[in-house]
């Protein structure tokens, strides 16, 4: 459910910023929904705000990453494994959050072979076994833009169907395959929070 | 105005999905603000939407990015360049969404006077005067957790009022000092867009 997924969006936004409960009307306002639309999804799943105080952000959060199987582990493997690679592939955040990095891969032959994080670093020939043998379902692409197009098409045919891209470049992609785009100086840009403008 | 932030942070959300007019409604759904007051705000500013059309999201936004002064450069530091500095320190993006980094700090002997992206590496011991020097007003947090607190101290210190903290600790800072943190993984996980969840 598309929606679930914009209130979970919402409740984490909320939860950042220490909120503790959130009204139908504010979860709705936030998500571009009607506050009686988020009461009947919510109700749905077994989710009844309390009458004056709304719905306990923290809680219903919890629920809804549970709906939508967040919680579980999903394989993901890391192509490319420079200076972002390796940070991503360290990083003990990910396995909270449902990504299980399973394992690596790059082409520079200075790196094959080399361990991180625990896991030795594949050659992209080892691509499509490798996939398959951890049915890795998602790919974090690190390598260069130049490289970025290529090395996703392989990633899709070795059978990956989410894709998230780090590489500034607009991917061309299948309509099956998920992609996503971080990029991570335009959100650094939108917190807005440093200093007020010289006038 | 930190409405002004949040309208910025919609029209970069529908930019980045490709869609080029947005209505006063939608803007404000998305903002948790009423229509009318967006346009209230927006016309302040001498934006009008079209009858029926709404406002171009593209042109918007580079109009509010203007307002709030997003264009311009912000000299920027990075502070612990390990695996992620590094590549925050050569990724292109920041530069053209007004990240301007100026400076590189460390405490790894074995990495200070090394050049990163054209920048040698700086001791924390010449964070004070380089910081003084460049009129740093940003600082991009990068070090391992355990460093993260004695470090952000040391960059306030300093004269930086704004940092954007990567690690993974809430950090204790005086109120006057912006302070953000970034977890990729949790924005990841509210992406939602991987694979449905198994039943
Ligand atoms: N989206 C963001 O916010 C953000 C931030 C920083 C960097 N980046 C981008 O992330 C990417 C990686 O940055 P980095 O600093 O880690 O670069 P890097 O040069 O340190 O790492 C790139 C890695 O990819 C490997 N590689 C190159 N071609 C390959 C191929 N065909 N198949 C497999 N592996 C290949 C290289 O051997 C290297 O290990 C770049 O595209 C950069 O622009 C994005
Ligand atoms: N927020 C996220 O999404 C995300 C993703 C990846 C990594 N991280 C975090 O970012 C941080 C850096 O990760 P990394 O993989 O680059 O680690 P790293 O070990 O490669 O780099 C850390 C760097 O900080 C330097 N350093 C250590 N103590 C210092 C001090 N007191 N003063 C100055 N410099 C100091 C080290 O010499 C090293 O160069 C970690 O805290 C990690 O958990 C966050």
């Amino acid at each position: 459910m598309e929606r679930l997924c914009d209130y979970l969006r919402v409740l984490t936004m909320l939860d950042r910023k220490g909120q503790q409960t959130a009204s139908s009307e504010e979860i709705g306002s936030w998500a571009g929904v009607k506050a009686s639309q988020v009461r009947k999804d919510l109700s749905y799943f077994g989710e009844f705000g309390r009458r004056g105080l709304g719905y306990d952000v923290e809680q219903l959060r919890a629920h809804i990453r549970d709906i939508l199987g967040v919680q579980r582990q999903r394989p993901t493997i890391v192509v490319g494994v420079g200076n972002l690679g390796s940070a991503l592939a360290c990083y003990p955040g990910f396995e909270s959050h449902g990504f299980q990095i399973v394992a690596l891969f790059d082409n520079d032959p200075r790196r094959i072979g080399y361990k991180v994080s625990g896991m030795k670093i594949h050659s992209m020939l080892d691509l499509v076994p490798v996939v398959r043998e951890h049915r890795a379902e998602i790919a974090l692409l690190t390598v260069p833009e130049q490289a970025a197009q290529e090395v996703a098409e392989k990633v899709v045919a070795a059978g990956i169907r989410a894709i998230v891209n780090f590489a500034p470049v607009l991917l061309s992609l299948p309509p099956e395959v998920n992609l996503r785009n971080v990029d991570l100086a335009r959100e650094l840009e939108t917190l807005c929070f440093y200093l007020p403008p010289k006038e």
